[in-house]
């Protein structure tokens, strides 16, 4: 986690 | 998912809804920046790169799927749609928008969440929709042309922006390490900016008042 984390907005 | 991401959702897609029903109603896109469309579409297009790589929920992937399709059927209709392209002011709307493109990409390549292609696609995205509304903001400055862009799209564009800033803030304050600086800063830009297309507006409406006859 971190860097590079899931994107879950639009 | 909160409740002001939801509505920041719903009244961006709404936005883009309005628009384009409007369009494809009175097939009129007087006072519509084509390049600020255009814009939007290149957003939606590098942002939504993960639609076939990472699953997130159906209502993500669903809403990805809608925001790609109407904005690129809005672009569609002041290009191609034979009517509507009569409408659409080419010689105001003289906004350079390419060179728009450029500073976006190179600061998506120096300042991203991680250096991959993806990330810097979404990094791109991110800066290139901060800016995206100035074409139609000089567009507006120049015509005084309100009549398409109506109070539901100013409005429901406020919204949007007002909901997602919210969200933020609720979600920092409720989950643990929810931390996302570039999301965050590009967002205050774009509201920013927005602030001021959102003045102009007013203003020109203001002006305007007396002229107008009732639809």
């Amino acid at each position: 986690q971190g860097q590079g984390k899931l994107h879950d907005e639009l | 998912m909160n409740m002001f991401r939801f509505l920041g959702d719903m009244t961006h897609l709404f936005s883009v809804l309005v628009l384009l029903l409007k369009i494809h109603t009175i097939k009129s896109c007087a006072g519509i920046s084509l390049k600020t469309q255009e814009l939007y579409a290149i957003v939606f297009a590098t942002r939504y790169l993960d639609l076939f790589t990472d699953y997130i929920s159906l209502y993500n992937t669903v809403m990805k799927l809608v925001y790609l399709g109407s904005s690129l059927s809005i672009v569609w209709y002041m290009r191609r749609h034979k009517l509507v392209r009569r409408s659409y002011d080419k010689d105001q709307d003289t906004f350079r928008h390419h060179f728009l493109i450029l500073p976006c990409l190179i600061l998506a390549l120096l300042i991203n969440e991680k250096f991959t292609f993806m990330e810097v696609m979404w990094a791109f995205s991110l800066y290139l929709e901060a800016v995206a509304i100035l074409p139609q903001l000089v567009l507006l400055q120049r015509t005084r042309n309100i009549d398409n862009l109506t109070g539901q799209y100013v409005f429901l564009l406020g919204a949007y922006r007002s909901f997602y800033i919210l969200n933020w803030i609720y979600r920092y304050f409720t989950e643990v390490h929810y931390v996302h600086w570039i999301t965050w800063i590009s967002g205050l830009v774009q509201t920013l900016l927005y602030g001021d297309f959102f003045y102009y507006y007013f203003h020109s409406w203001k002006n305007n008042e007396k002229l107008q006859l009732p639809a």
